[in-house]
């Protein structure tokens, strides 16, 4: 799930 | 991690690094606004809550403590170095930042992907990170003298973006569910207020004449 959100940009 | 995005925050990272070694070597702040380093320092520090607490990579969580170091670092030389501060030109710097910070945070609140404190903040830090180049560019418009190091900067920062934009179009065609429209729009308002720079940079780059912008 972490990587189908932007979260995972800086 | 794509290549866009590896170029991205590669792009991200010098353009920091070149501002800090502009600011460090000459000791001078001349034609940096400081209202848009403070700016980035509240984007930066608004958006890595979750530094110490997902942890997301090695990669992630380096390149947040840099762009986190480097910010409050580069806020601190224009604020307090006892030489660099002198070079600052508070009369021209006059853009009220004060009036981009509270419509975004409305705006975080109103327009977001789940309403909690950590969502809404990162949120807030996207449309906060889109406008923090306008007393920036304002600032370069008033003393109309670019030096090459300052234009440097903002270029490098407007190809980051783009970059990321690269990024967002090839994730959204590599992986499914990946639709985030906050992200992309903010990410694209903030690629489109430095268009007419990359062109007047572009033009005076070809012309190999020193780079005006126009009053």
């Amino acid at each position: 799930a972490q990587d189908q959100s932007t979260k995972d940009e800086l | 991690m794509n290549i866009f995005r590896l170029a991205g925050d590669m792009t991200h990272l010098f353009s920091v690094l070149v501002l800090l070694l502009k600011i460090h070597t000459i000791k001078s702040c001349a034609g940096i606004s400081l209202k848009t380093q403070e700016l980035y320092a509240l984007v930066f520090a608004t958006r890595y809550l979750d530094i110490f607490t997902d942890y997301i990579s090695l990669y992630n969580t380096c390149m947040k403590l840099i762009f986190l170091g480097s910010s409050f670092s580069i806020v601190w030389y224009i604020r307090r170095h006892k030489i660099v501060r002198r070079s600052y030109d508070k009369e021209q710097d006059t853009f009220r930042h004060h009036f981009l910070i509270l419509p975004c945070i409305i705006l975080a609140l109103l327009i977001n992907e789940k309403f909690t404190v950590k969502e809404v903040m990162w949120t807030f830090s996207l449309y906060l990170e889109a406008v923090a180049i306008l007393p920036q560019l304002v600032l370069l418009q008033r003393t109309r003298n670019i030096d090459n190091l300052t234009g440097q900067y903002i270029f490098l920062l407007g190809a980051y973006r783009s970059l990321y934009i690269l990024n967002w179009i090839y994730r959204y065609f590599t992986e499914q569910h990946y639709v985030h429209w906050i992200t992309w729009i903010s990410g694209l308002v903030q690629t489109l207020l430095y268009a007419d720079f990359f062109y007047y940079y572009f033009h005076s780059w070809k012309n190999n004449e020193k780079l005006q912008l126009p009053a």
